[in-house]
């Protein structure tokens, strides 16, 4: 396998792709399934998830073009030149076009659709050509059947040299992986990734798995976050609801989603709906204050305050929070309000921090919020 | 002008310009070659030839053959093979 000079790749799990524009010569329904399937021959090797967006800017723009198409790379009507794909990157970077003169198929009598896909989703996520004839990353079209696909070694150790082995992750430390999918419930090291109250029950997040919590602290044990939230699938940065608006927020990466109870509503949106910077990436965590109708974001060292009531960004932020919430050691993984306390998670510790007299009052194990 | 191509077998003129197409779009170190620098560039091409038999684990020769060819004809990826 190869990849392209400077290795581009995306620095996130999870990527939004929109197809534009489609082929005369399959249904849209069919195009959907091909590439559907696509790039699910690529998540299925690697810690990748893709949502589909049906408006604005995704990460992988998808059209069916015709000769000169304005990329400087005209494409050249029947054979020859099946489609193209950009390595990952901003604005153009993994759009993937077809040659909308081919005869597209899902089947064998013409070019198979899923095929194509497939190969031009290996570059539009920074994978080069391959020069091993049994990879799907060769340059020469050869037929694949769409049902039972399984990508070749070379692509897999392709794919994985970018993003890391699924389940593991490249970005997290080789530590020792637990052994279950479920975190270990009382390792007195755990941390959590996101919390938040949703209705009468706390949602804790942690990796691929989250505990429901009910006020009094019945049997609690880890579901996967896949069962309730499958577009989140794992590693949610931060949460919070808005009870008044029976409305949740759960942030990954540079989107987020809005439920209501643990139903979605609608598709992913960016983080600067709500006026952050471009340069933020992502939210550590995040707490909604009931009484001042304000949420705070924690980014880095920075804390930014949002007015709910006015939906913007309050002026003279971000903060620093250690200015604002001494006491408070280490970075902030997740944050909630509970009974007007916030509680702080940095790695194993909750900090019970008390608005009035604005300091730490308790220091707790992260682990006990879960029974432990 | 003819293209003073080294081959090493008759090749009809309308390959030789689709092994060049083939060869400035897959195996160019820079962007489209205009047709103006078609003629001067042989030894780049006899360059490029080898490149991609050695690609492909065709008989690196430098010269377009029939197995050469026959590849440069298959329907595929509008990328370079040279990850540039």
């Amino acid at each position: 396998y190869h990849v392209f000079p400077g290795e581009p790749k995306w620095q996130k799990s999870t990527l939004t792709y929109r197809i534009t524009k489609y082929t005369t010569s399959l249904s849209a329904q069919d195009v959907d399934r091909a590439v559907e399937l696509g790039l699910k021959a690529w998540s299925a090797a690697a810690p990748l998830n893709f949502v589909k967006t049906t408006q604005g800017e995704a990460d992988i723009m998808i059209s069916f073009e015709s000769g000169d198409h304005g990329d400087s790379y005209p494409f050249d009507g029947p054979r020859g030149t099946l489609a193209h794909a950009f390595a990952p990157g901003e604005g153009l970077g993994g759009d993937t076009h077809f040659d909308n003169a081919e005869r597209w198929t899902t089947g064998k009598n013409g070019f198979n659709l899923f095929t194509v896909a497939a190969h031009e989703f290996g570059h539009a996520l920074g994978l080069g050509h391959s020069s091993d004839p049994s990879a799907l990353m060769y340059p020469t079209y050869r037929y694949q059947h769409p049902v039972g696909f399984q990508l070749p070694q070379d692509d897999v150790k392709g794919i994985q040299a970018l993003y890391g082995t699924k389940g593991t992750g490249k970005e997290k430390p080789a530590g020792p992986q637990q052994p279950s999918n479920n975190p270990d419930q009382c390792d007195p090291n755990l941390s959590f990734d996101a919390v938040t109250v949703l209705g009468n029950e706390l949602l804790l997040f942690k990796e691929r798995s989250f505990w429901r919590r009910h006020a009094q602290l019945a049997n609690i044990w880890p579901s996967p976050i896949a069962s309730s939230f499958p577009q989140l699938m794992s590693n949610v940065d931060a949460a919070y609801e808005v009870a008044e608006r029976g409305t949740a927020y759960f942030f990954k990466g540079p989107h987020y989603w809005t439920t209501r109870g643990l139903q979605t509503q609608g598709l992913p949106r960016t983080i600067y709906d709500f006026g952050f910077p471009r340069h933020v990436q992502k939210i550590d965590a995040a707490v909604h204050l009931k009484n001042s109708r304000k949420t705070l974001f924690f980014v880095g060292d920075d804390y930014y305050s949002y007015d709910e009531t006015r939906r913007a960004m309050e002026d003279d932020y971000p903060k620093s929070i250690d200015d604002e919430f001494p006491g408070v050691e280490g970075n902030i993984d997740a944050a909630v309000e509970v009974n007007g306390f916030i509680y702080f998670f940095s790695g194993p510790k909750a900090y019970k921090y008390d608005t009035e007299k604005e300091d730490v009052v308790n220091i707790v194990k992260s682990s006990s919020w879960i029974g432990c | 002008a003819p293209l003073r191509f080294t081959w090493s077998q008759p090749i009809d003129w309308k390959d030789i310009y689709t092994a060049k197409q083939y060869l400035d779009k897959y195996y160019s170190d820079r962007g489209p070659v205009r047709v103006a620098e078609m003629v001067a560039d042989d030894v780049s091409m006899s360059r490029k030839i080898r490149k991609m038999q050695k690609f492909y684990g065709l008989q690196v020769t430098g010269k377009l053959d029939q197995s050469t060819l026959a590849v440069m004809k298959k329907p595929r990826c509008g990328m370079p093979d040279l990850a540039n």
